[in-house]
């Protein structure tokens, strides 16, 4: 129903503007019906400016700059609509390590209420994990799970 | 909802049973080199909540996801994945409305009540599919249909529509370039 | 026309053959004509076995084990048909540290007559280079550029 | 063919002068933060060569090459990028073939013929482009035709469809689903 987008696109927004300013450590992000006039039909654009830059279409940011964008609006989507646990599947592999430890440090907040389980290849993601767990294929084509201590982190990354 | 446990048998490169427990909050790091099978980890939780198209699982057909076997192992006919939640909120007494499901026997006239099963709180789901195409759901051990897990995660943020689950270089979808996409990503959360 | 079309084919698919096997330190993998009674008109398929796996579809390997295989491709039709040079851009990000020191080794080969630009966040990539440019903004939203000694690699890594 | 150089100005992020030299083989690495501009540096040698099409330049029109403007910095009104290739094995009188080039002179009756321009195994092209939307191709020096630079990469590898520049997460189309997409890969290489 109209009402139920109008306050979930309000919530969401208002936790997108935060969730952006974290991740980008300043600047600003928002995002805007592309009609204001009909809000129960309208399409939404997202624009951003990270700090110092102009504002523009979030889809004209770099690479990492995406990713963090993307990440702060599914951070917002979860504080609306909380879920159970959350899979990230390799998503700072685009990303410089200033990013990725601000990333983590949103993640580790975000974690209070959710099980996160965050596939990566990055010492410093490994870094803010409190477990881990190896996936191996010793014998070729089969995996075989270990649970590592987490002081073998540096060894784990292959 | 906390996620307690997840075991696969049968599923993509885990041939043989595998379990990992979660403590339901902060964050678990899976890591491996190159195509040990950490992706395949995430498929198997997307398959056991009902994912019902293959290609979004990376194959051709379902049947895809059963152990193909390698050169020194035969493939299997069948694919099981279990998923173990709880929900600490749940009074000891309430189970999940499986049609099917064992009735709690009560002790009438006791000052306590006897509650049976031992883990009320907890729900445990499964999905098996067989090579011959078969394929089951179940609920807490009760043969259940998929439309009665999907109701077990109704406004859980585990629906169909769901961004619970981020594929290797999907992050970007959600800011999909079509601003209707984006209003269907918020009314899915609304 | 047809003959030139079977002849670059052939002589790539070679290529491809080799370094698969180079970047993937052993398996196989290489191109198939999809039919083979109409060489003139077929689409091509690429099949691919990482060292003990099955032979399958590549569009099926992991998404490191597909890069390398993109980059095993993109090799042998450099080797047919040299160029200048060529700019990689963030190939690295899916790759595990293993699989980034053969890539770099083969570049390294392939990098006696072209001039390689690789685009990195990995420490272990700027090891195999010889020279180096960092980017920077100071400035906000004013791109500079500093050429970078190869000790302050380290640092480099915003 | 060997790369020497590339400068830029006005380019994207790239609003000051700025050069890369070039050894014309080994490895070159290009490092920095997030959004700094590295793929901005990959745009503009896509661009110098002749790319027509803004979207693969990132931009909705060719316009949005041209340096933009920050908070503190004014826009500017072109955007221009350098690219100079030696090619080791010139005979030093040939010249590539463009037809407005100054002729080279040489002076008769020498046992030694005078080359000129200096160093005439070298090519310099340039791309010009002004907000009110003209264009200028440069070779040498001279104006020319983008066909005609189109023309010094033709076998070389560098042409339209040509893999010499795999952009940030493209590298995986190589590897297109389409059997007919990847027959044209090699055709294009044939
Ligand atoms: N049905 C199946 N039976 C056996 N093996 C399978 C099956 N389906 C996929 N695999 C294998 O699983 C492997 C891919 O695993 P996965 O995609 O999880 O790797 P990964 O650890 O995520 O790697 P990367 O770090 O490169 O993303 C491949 O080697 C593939 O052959
Ligand atoms: N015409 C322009 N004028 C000014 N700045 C521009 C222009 N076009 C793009 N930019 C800026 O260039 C920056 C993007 O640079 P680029 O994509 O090269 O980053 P990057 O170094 O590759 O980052 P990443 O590591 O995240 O991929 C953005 O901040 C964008 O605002
Ligand atoms: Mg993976
Ligand atoms: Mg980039």
């Amino acid at each position: 129903s109209r009402t139920r987008f109008q306050e979930a696109f309000t919530a969401i927004n208002e936790n997108f503007k935060q969730a952006f300013q974290t991740l980008f450590a300043g600047g600003s992000g928002e995002m805007r019906l592309t009609d204001e006039s009909n809000a129960s039909e309208s399409g939404i654009d997202i624009i951003a400016s990270p700090p110092g830059k102009k504002l523009q279409n979030v889809l004209l940011l770099s690479g990492g700059e995406k990713s963090m964008a993307a990440m702060a609006l599914l951070m917002a989507i979860f504080k609306f609509q909380p879920s159970p646990f959350c899979v990230l599947d390799e998503v700072d592999a685009p990303l410089d390590e200033a990013n990725i430890g601000r990333l983590t440090k949103l993640l580790k907040e975000m974690a209070v209420d959710t099980q996160f389980i965050i596939i990566t290849h990055s010492k410093k993601t490994m870094e803010a994990a409190q477990s881990m767990y190896g996936v191996t294929m010793q014998e070729a084509g089969i995996s075989k799970l270990v649970s590592v201590k987490m002081q073998a982190a540096e060894a784990a990354v292959a | 909802l906390k996620l307690k446990r997840v075991e696969l048998q049968g599923f993509k490169s885990f041939c043989d049973r595998t379990e990992l427990k979660f403590n339901g909050s902060g964050i678990a790091a899976v890591v491996g080199p190159n195509g040990c099978g950490k992706s395949n980890l995430s498929d198997a939780i997307t398959w056991v909540l009902g994912e019902q198209s293959a290609r979004s699982l990376r194959g051709a057909r379902m049947e895809d996801v059963i152990f193909a076997g390698t050169r020194n192992r035969k493939a299997v006919g069948m694919a099981a994945v279990t998923m173990v939640l709880m929900d600490p909120g749940t009074p000891p007494l309430e189970q999940h409305p499986v049609p099917s499901a064992e009735p709690v026997v009560e002790v009438e006239g006791e000052s306590n009540v006897t509650v049976l099963p031992a883990k009320a709180s907890e729900v445990t789901i499964t999905r098996r599919l067989f090579r011959s195409g078969e394929s089951e759901y179940l609920i807490d051990g009760r043969q259940a249909r998929l439309r009665d897990i999907q109701d077990i995660f109704m406004g859980s943020g585990l629906g169909p529509e769901s961004y619970a689950i981020i594929e290797q270089g999907r992050i970007g979808q959600i800011l999909s370039s079509k601003p209707y996409d984006r209003r269907a990503v918020i009314e899915e959360a609304a």
